[in-house]
């Protein structure tokens, strides 16, 4: 049974992409075999993997635009990269996704374009996670409508709490509309520093209003989690020692165990 | 002579929002008569500055929905709310602009809607601050086909940098075609942590990038900032003896002798 992972919050710079790409490759550690597609057109998981955005071709925008009904379209499997990491496969984004919500306006089945795509090599993975950008825009919808459920990153701080609202109506309105499967895997609190009140607080904050969904991990702030991207590599090979490393293998085990139970 | 300027940067979490209210509070201290534009559905300027985006009517949505053609549309001016701060006034934004990227798809003039409104406030202001979403899409646009120059934002972390490229074609683009006298005022670094390597690293990169076009002032990492809009105050009143504070009034200082030196 595959599980397909939406990783979203409009809110900008709360840690999508590190978990998508942490998270996944902690996964593949633990010997699961992990799709990662990237729906963001600053591309930048495609990037932390090691690949060039401007002339990785075909990527998830080839896919999105010309559809299965096009002759001679690209199928998803055509975008699959294997990665450094032994277990997690890449669909890549490109900039020119960045055009997609405009031109898929006039189009047919747009909100499900993602999801007919994934359904073609579903049976090869045991989960795919999206990585989205930050807006509640089709690409978002798309993730959404494609996947079983979301993790919300949530950075520790006040005007990312803000935001939680807007989304937990889209996701409703998704699961009204689009996918009634849709559900919320859970809230992940990231860069949780120590040392502010306001870390704290904001994690009791989120407890009280989301009981039950928050994920026992917490990410903490850890500048190695910053640094790994820049060398192309994920925190699994860049320094595996770090308290970011240890906090995405927990996630990872903590996500592991939650499928078992269902 | 008004100076309008974008506050824009489409990567997530950089500082656009806490630099357009942080810097629209000093300014205004300067006693220039400062109005801040908040063109992000998210709306976080317009909760910075202690107003509620669920209930605030009409909107920055409304202005450039309506367009000047419909009758019993609004204008700028029926927008605009005093703030807490003595000469600083707010456009107040509200979660139905998401949709208006969409909605906008088929209006004519759609790229100018924001310059066209703001003309007619243009003569009651010193300077004109825009808040821009994390996004290179319509509202952007907008924004930056208004102004005289852009701001950006750039944190100093790594994934950041990568996506400068993109936003200065972006730029190119509406100076082409839609705002020829648009500039880059400059790019400002944020979130500086001198504990970490790779603050000073991105710095060094971006000065040699951009040679003449880094404001000299670089913002620090610093919590007040963060506490501040849970409290719907900016940092002048909510700690004004802070570094991040310190920091944004020497901001309000450089761009002032800039604009004198025009
Ligand atoms: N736990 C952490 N500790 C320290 N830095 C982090 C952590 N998680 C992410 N970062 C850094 O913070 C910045 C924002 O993170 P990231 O890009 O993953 O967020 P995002 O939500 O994907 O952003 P966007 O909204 O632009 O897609 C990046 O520079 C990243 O390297
Ligand atoms: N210099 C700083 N030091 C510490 N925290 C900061 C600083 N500047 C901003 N922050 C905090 O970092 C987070 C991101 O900042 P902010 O929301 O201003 O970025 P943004 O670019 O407007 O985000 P978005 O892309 O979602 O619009 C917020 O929680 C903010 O309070
Ligand atoms: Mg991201
Ligand atoms: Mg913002």
């Amino acid at each position: 049974m595959t599980h397909i992972y939406a990783i979203g919050n409009q809110k900008g710079g709360v840690g999508k992409t590190t978990t998508a790409v942490s998270l996944g490759a902690y996964l593949a550690h633990r010997q699961k075999q992990v799709l990662l597609v990237d729906m963001d057109p600053q591309a930048n998981a495609t990037s932390s993997l090691g690949f060039d955005k401007y002339t990785v071709y075909p990527s998830v925008y080839n896919v999105l635009i010309d559809g299965s009904e096009k002759a001679g379209a690209f199928s998803l499997s055509d975008c699959i990269r294997h990665t450094s990491i032994q277990g997690l496969d890449l669909v890549p984004s490109a900039p020119e996704l960045a055009g997609a919500e405009v031109e898929l306006v006039p189009a047919s089945e747009r909100e499900n374009r993602l999801r007919q795509a994934i359904s073609t090599v579903l049976m090869q993975y045991d989960i795919i996670l999206i990585d989205c950008p930050p807006s509640l825009g089709l690409l978002t919808v798309n993730a959404v409508t494609a996947a079983d459920g979301i993790i919300i990153p949530v950075q520790c701080e006040y005007l990312p709490l803000e935001g939680l609202g807007a989304l937990i109506r889209t996701i409703d309105l998704v699961r009204e509309r689009l996918n009634p499967r849709l559900e919320i895997t859970g809230l992940l609190m990231t860069m949780y520093d120590p040392r502010t009140n306001l870390a704290q607080q904001v994690v009791d904050e989120v407890r009280r209003h989301f009981p039950d969904k928050v994920f026992r991990t917490i990410i903490p702030r850890n500048v190695r989690l910053s640094e790994a991207p820049s060398f192309g590599q994920t925190i699994l090979t860049y320094d595996p020692q770090s308290r970011g490393a240890l906090a995405y293998q927990m996630l990872a085990d903590e996500l592991i165990q939650r499928e078992q139970a269902l």
